[in-house]
């Protein structure tokens, strides 16, 4: 099964 | 202080049906530029960026930057009692701990007023990096809503693919498979009911259905969606906001271990 990935892990925090 | 005045009220209501189910608090951002929020779903999964042009207002004032730190299924609920004619006005002053809704009937004969508190909400904002995307797909925003809605009733997840042939909406589930295919089609007579496809490399992705059909909310806002797909990147399904802005969900993959 694919696993979720979250969108922090993509855009850094400012 | 800070105020803003939008005729067009319905716009607000529709807004915030569209991000009160995946957002619990945000902090709103009243600038020079205009109204805006970014934020994630309480998993990190998704973020929405709304933004709203300062010209796009009929009276817009905003003396130095604040940002509102607000429950939005409270927003909600004061903005459900708008009428959809309504013309809305939304003031904080300096200082103050809560914002101002004024709901005036389009005849003045009716006029309200909603003070809602304001919260101190930790929040954090995110760079989103300008990206050029593999393949952009802009279709009917109705047509999309009722794709996600279709296949959530057989599976959890949908793989969209953009290849020469147009956009695949795949899934499956313990009752079977479904692939839908929309093809690329200018030959309508209204530009609302076309689908365009500009692809530059193939792509396929897997998302979460149940954040899909969450951004089709927004299908009120805007007749057209676009959906731009990276293989490296989350994907962004965009609603357009007449003249003013737009609301912008990203939605991280699903990624195969």
């Amino acid at each position: 099964h694919p696993k979720q990935s979250t969108i922090t892990s993509f855009f850094t925090k400012l | 202080m800070f105020e803003l005045r939008l005729e067009q009220g319905s716009l607000l209501k529709k807004v915030m049906e569209a991000i009160k189910d995946l957002v619990n608090d945000a902090n709103f951002d009243c600038s020079a530029t205009g109204f805006s929020m970014q934020a994630m779903d309480s998993s990190h999964v998704a973020l929405v960026a709304l933004l709203l042009r300062s010209e796009g207002f009929e009276h817009y004032r905003c003396d130095r930057n604040i940002s509102m730190g607000i429950n939005l299924a409270n927003m909600a609920k004061i903005l459900k009692c708008a009428g959809n004619d309504d013309i809305v006005t939304v003031k904080a002053d300096d200082g103050t701990d809560s914002v101002t809704f004024m709901f005036e009937s389009p005849t003045q004969d009716k006029i309200s007023d909603f003070e809602l508190k304001l919260m101190d909400i930790d929040s954090e904002h995110l760079g989103i990096p300008e990206a050029e995307y593999d393949a952009i797909v802009r279709m009917p925003s109705a047509e999309f809503a009722r794709i996600c809605k279709d296949l959530s009733s057989i599976g959890d997840t949908v793989v969209i693919s953009v290849t020469k042939e147009g956009v695949k909406f795949s899934t499956r589930g313990d009752i079977g498979t479904a692939n839908i295919v929309c093809r690329q089609n200018t030959s309508v007579d209204k530009p609302e009911e076309a689908t365009i496809i500009e692809m530059k490399e193939m792509v396929s992705l897997t998302f979460a259905l149940r954040y899909m059909n969450s951004f089709a909310k927004a299908t009120p806002l805007a007749s057209q969606v676009t959906i731009s797909l990276s293989s490296d990147l989350p994907v962004v399904v965009e609603y357009k906001i007449a003249e003013m802005g737009y609301i912008r969900f990203y939605l991280a993959p699903k990624i195969e271990e």
